[in-house]
């Protein structure tokens, strides 16, 4: 039973693709069989697997222009049930190409679909946006879970958010629904993380997430040697919450 | 003799946001005649400023699209010499409508030429992309101010940035030039800021500022209180430093 899960908060920075590497990852040191499919054209979800560079000419925007089959352009990570497709700055262009294509929300969901089965869950990274690449994330999927970091402009970004999911749903997408809302860089010294959390869970209720990502240096030197937390230092706090966050989603 | 500066990096979160308020706050209390133009949908800058909510119907896209003169739509901030063009979630409409338009990068820049002289700064607040609107935002302005947060991700979206000024200027704004780089988020207990730093300083050698923003909980704290700074907490080291930052910006 396989499920498509998209990433997604127009609000930049807020921790969508350190928990799409660090969710992937953890799922699939629980054995899970996981893809995980960089959607933004910066691309930090396939550097941050240590895979920027590896992987010339393949990319998801070659695959859905019809330049490379699917599988060809599917990478194996370091974790044996994790798998990337990896994105290039050439994605940039599919948002202008797509455009003028029939049916252009729906294109990553007629790639994903033939393959989703041989994998327990695909995981999509989006960009700080919600025009067409995030649109077409939204479209692809079973559900979407929220990162929320714990500061004041991120609250305020929520009613767009749940406007846009409403569109998707009432149109393009009648099915999919909120995974969960994972709150993050949580720091327990400021009042204002402790803020921003009451008013997302009172706001989210039993959607939030019991596990909490602290804000933890780990977290952030990881990518620079391409590597998920748990690779990286399994005992760091940043890990440990990751992991815990598998098991919720395993578990729900 | 009046300088805009857009204010502007794909990467999402980097602050800049924080930035143009923070800024453009500490020019005004030099009494320099300044105006933030919040050319981003999310309205942060806006909201960061108290006037989520003070103006309805009176948008910058109200006045792209000509529904409203410019100077209807200007507000009075809380600072004298601080003046902000606000944005409404309608700005999104905007990125939508322009790619049918004759000239739809220079529509901003039409639209602030005319009053331009009436102040000494215009800062541009932008969302994280480089689609049309922050387009919009580099062919209006004389500079680009980059907000680089010292984390490894933010590193990687640099040549992009790049690349695009460098488009920019050949084809629609051959004047623009970088303003400046600005160090944000700097947390002098990480080697991973020290790093970052290093590398960003080897890179842009004299581009970067003297004043670096460290992370300061009170910049983070302000925008809830819809107060700049120097309105919230003049004594804390955010502040502080965004003051430090227009010395350097007024005496470049
Ligand atoms: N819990 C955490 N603790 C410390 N640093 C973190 C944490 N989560 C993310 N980071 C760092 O903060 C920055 C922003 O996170 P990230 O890039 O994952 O956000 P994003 O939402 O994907 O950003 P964008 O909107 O640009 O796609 C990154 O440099 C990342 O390494
Ligand atoms: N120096 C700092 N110290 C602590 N918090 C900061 C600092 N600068 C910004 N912040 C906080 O970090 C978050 C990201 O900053 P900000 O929203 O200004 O970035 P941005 O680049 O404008 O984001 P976006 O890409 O979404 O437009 C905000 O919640 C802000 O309050
Ligand atoms: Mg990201
Ligand atoms: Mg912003």
């Amino acid at each position: 039973m396989s499920k498509i899960i998209a990433v997604a908060n127009q609000k930049g920075g807020v921790g969508k693709t350190t928990t799409v590497v660090n969710l992937g990852a953890s799922l699939a040191a629980a054995e899970r069989q996981t893809l995980i499919v960089d959607f933004d054209p910066q691309s930090n979800a396939t550097s941050g697997l240590g895979q920027r560079g590896n992987h010339t000419g393949r990319s998801v925007y070659r695959v859905l222009g019809g330049h490379l089959p699917l599988e060809e352009a599917i990478l194996q990570t370091e974790l044996p049930f994790l798998k990337l497709l990896p994105a290039e700055r050439d994605l940039t262009g599919a948002e202008i190409e797509l455009i003028q294509v029939e049916g252009r929300e729906s294109v990553l969901k007629a790639m994903l679909d033939p393959i989703r089965n041989t994998y327990d869950y695909i995981l999509i990274d989006t960009p700080p946006s919600l025009g067409l690449l995030t649109l077409n994330g939204l479209v692809a999927s079973d559900s979407v879970l929220v990162p929320l970091q714990c500061e004041y402009y991120a609250l305020e970004g929520v009613t767009e958010l749940l406007s846009t999911l409403d569109r998707v749903r009432s149109s393009l997408n009648p099915n999919i629904e909120i995974e969960g809302v994972v709150l993050t860089m949580y720091d327990d010294r400021t009042n204002l993380s402790r803020m921003v959390m009451e008013e997302i869970r009172k706001f989210f209720g039993d959607k939030v997430y019991e596990a909490v990502i602290p804000r933890n240096v780990k977290l952030g030197e990881a990518p620079s040697y391409g590597k998920p937390a748990i690779l990286y230092d399994i005992r760091s706090k940043g890990a440990e919450a990751y992991l815990a966050l598998a098991r919720e989603v395993m578990h729900k």
